[in-house]
């Protein structure tokens, strides 16, 4: 049973703690589906904490990343996974897509991949992207962790100037943020499924950005990004674009997604969640759950998918 | 605490190339300290870019003589971050 008196409001923004605080939470009400770990730290030492969602204890099964929060900025990001953590554990054993999933598969949930980025958006500065590394011989703090990744690392759509919003570090995995993520997936070494949740644009979008070059499974990962664009525009009818990266939006190197696609985990994908109106970055949070319930109906699409054809 | 009085975002409507190479021009004037939240790219989509009360001037003057098309959706963007302090104040409560 639910724990009736679980208070936090998926409806509004929180503080870093209230999010690892509702992890817990969530980890204990459900011990038997869900486990909170710390997969490692940031520059300034924070704990970065995944849920860990597995009916098979004990055994590396298939499994799922979701990523949000990379840019700590896109505030509805990170409020969209937490509350898909709330909603796993509430469908699963009722939700017949969800539950099939979990028998198969293990799912992985970061809702803050930037922690020092997110603290630093509600302490100093609201629109900071990047992380909060220092920059030796420059005044300009942070790196892009989503330029950071070792997918054609410093190439095209990324800049070597430290000042720059898109900045990609000094080299790949300098940012320990990515690193750890980085480690555990490759430690674990049986991920089919990499997603990470951005705003904003409304884009589905697959691998390459770092390249105009077509992905080998592109036809494939462009159906199945159709149908979940369909699946999530069945709710508040919130349109999204589908394609490859590098055409749709611009060209990136170093993003999570190519590393992922490069790294042998194929059904790899970005959301660039909503903002429907004109509010960019500062997402009402009355917009907060319309936008992760039309969501959860996209990444369940992708997860059926993936369920349904493990390689 | 970084604030933002009068700071505005603008859309400007890029059409073509040829309005996406005249808006480079402003994506590489550092003195204005502009932050493109929706960058340029090749593909005829609105850029959203920050622009500090500050440079106001300045970008209306240049988005009028180079004739792009554009359009302010946030008006003060510290009012819209006092909103967004105050609900989360209200919620933490």
């Amino acid at each position: 049973q639910e724990r009736s008196s679980n208070n936090f409001n998926y409806g509004a923004y929180h503080s870093l703690e209230a999010i690892y605080r509702e992890m817990d939470s969530i980890a204990r009400d459900f011990p038997a589906l869900v486990s909170r770990v710390k997969i490692g730290h940031s520059f300034e030492n924070r704990p970065m904490y995944v849920l860990k969602f597995s009916t098979a204890e004990g055994r590396r099964r298939p499994a799922i990343w979701l990523n949000a929060g990379i840019h700590s900025r896109e505030w509805i990001s990170q409020a969209t996974a937490i509350w898909t953590a709330r909603k796993i554990v509430s469908d699963y054993g009722k939700d017949p897509a969800l539950t099939s999933i979990l028998e198969k598969m293990d799912i992985f949930l970061l809702p803050v991949a930037n922690p020092d980025g997110y603290v630093y958006t509600q302490t100093q500065n609201r629109l900071w992207r990047k992380t909060r590394s220092l920059n030796p011989g420059s005044a300009c703090v942070g790196a892009d962790p989503n330029r950071n990744w070792n997918a054609s690392f410093a190439g095209e759509g990324a800049s070597d100037n430290p000042c720059s919003e898109i900045y990609h570090g000094p080299h790949a995995n300098s940012e320990v943020e990515v690193k750890s993520v980085v480690d555990f997936i490759q430690g674990h070494r049986n991920f089919k499924c990499f997603i990470d949740l951005h705003s904003y644009s409304q884009l589905l979008m697959y691998p390459y950005g770092y390249t105009i070059k077509k992905a080998p499974d592109a036809d494939e990962l462009d159906e199945v990004a159709r149908r979940a664009a369909k699946a999530l525009a069945s709710l508040s009818g919130t349109t999204y674009q589908v394609g490859p990266t590098c055409t749709t939006v611009y060209p990136a190197s170093g993003s999570s997604v190519d590393w992922a696609y490069d790294n042998g985990i194929k059904y790899a994908f970005t959301f660039e969640l909503r903002d429907t109106g004109h509010y960019g970055f500062l997402l009402p949070a009355n917009q907060i759950i319309p936008t992760a319930e039309e969501t959860w109906l996209g990444l369940k699409t992708i997860m059926e998918h993936v369920r349904d054809n493990l390689y | 605490r970084e604030k933002f009085f009068g700071d505005q975002v603008f859309r400007i409507n890029v059409r073509n190339g040829d309005e996406s190479s005249k808006l480079s021009q402003l994506v590489n004037s550092d003195n204005l300290k502009l932050n493109f939240w929706k960058s340029p790219s090749t593909f005829s989509r609105p850029v959203d870019v920050l622009v500090p009360s500050v440079s106001l001037q300045s970008v209306r003057s240049f988005l009028k003589s180079q004739g792009l098309e554009y359009s302010v959706t946030i008006e003060d963007l510290q009012a819209l971050l006092d909103n967004e302090d105050e609900e989360m104040q209200h919620n933490e409560g």
